[in-house]
């Protein structure tokens, strides 16, 4: 465990635990593509199936079932609760996540470092994590009015992975062999897609004006 | 098993 990693892993659960805070206090998940939510609860339970087989520390099991139940609870809180799904704009968050998944698999039986059940899943858990923010950002493009709450979210999201690339290079200069490429690939396109949304967001923080993303 | 040194991971 590097200081990068655990800064990715903090900012991670931060953007979980603000996003839970949102729909949780106010009732609402207005802004929140339950698309991604999906998508997100797909990646931690094809990336933490070996929870069961393998164990690396009291802290890695406590995060993956933090991060499982989580996903999972604000799905089920977007989908079935009776307030708060009163509050999601289906009209809007119209992405067709499914045609995600299933390229992401196809890529995943093709690019792969092992070819096993759990390998490829694991891979592909990888590829869908790099796309499941897609929903996301296009829902934050067409509504545009972002609240705060939603526009940390998103923010702290973007910033985990970045994170994780500072600890892939520690990992690299430090461990010698610590060689992958899929993983490193998949990470930077991830930080990359929140490029525009990190310019939009620093710019709306500098000057101090509402969050505004071009339509 | 440098493999597995990733899946420690989250």
């Amino acid at each position: 465990m590097n200081i990068f990693r655990l800064a990715g892993d903090m900012t991670h659960l931060a953007s979980v635990l603000v996003l839970l805070l949102k729909i949780h206090t106010i009732k609402s998940c207005a802004g929140v593509s339950l698309k991604t939510q999906e998508l997100y609860a797909i990646v931690f339970a094809t990336r933490y199936l070996d929870i069961f087989t393998s164990f690396y520390s009291i802290y890695n099991t406590l995060m993956k079932l933090i991060f499982l139940g989580s996903s999972f609870s604000i799905v089920w809180y977007m989908r079935y609760h009776k307030t708060v799904r009163r509050t999601y704009d289906r009209e809007q968050d119209t992405f067709r996540h499914w045609f995600l998944v299933l390229p992401c698999l196809l890529l995943a039986l093709l690019i792969h470092e092992k070819f096993t059940f759990l390998e490829v899943l694991w891979t592909f858990s990888l590829y869908l994590e790099a796309v499941a923010i897609l929903p996301q950002l296009v829902l934050l493009q067409r509504t545009r009015n972002i609240d705060n709450l939603t526009g940390q979210y998103v923010f702290l999201l973007g910033g985990y992975r970045g994170f994780y690339i500072l600890n892939w290079i520690y990992r690299y200069l430090t461990e010698p062999h610590f060689v992958h490429w899929i993983t490193w690939i998949a990470g930077l396109v991830q930080t990359l897609l929140y490029a525009d949304f990190f310019y939009y967001y620093f710019q709306s923080w500098k000057n101090n004006k509402k969050l505004q993303l071009p339509a | 098993c440098l493999q597995e040194s990733l899946k420690d991971e989250l």
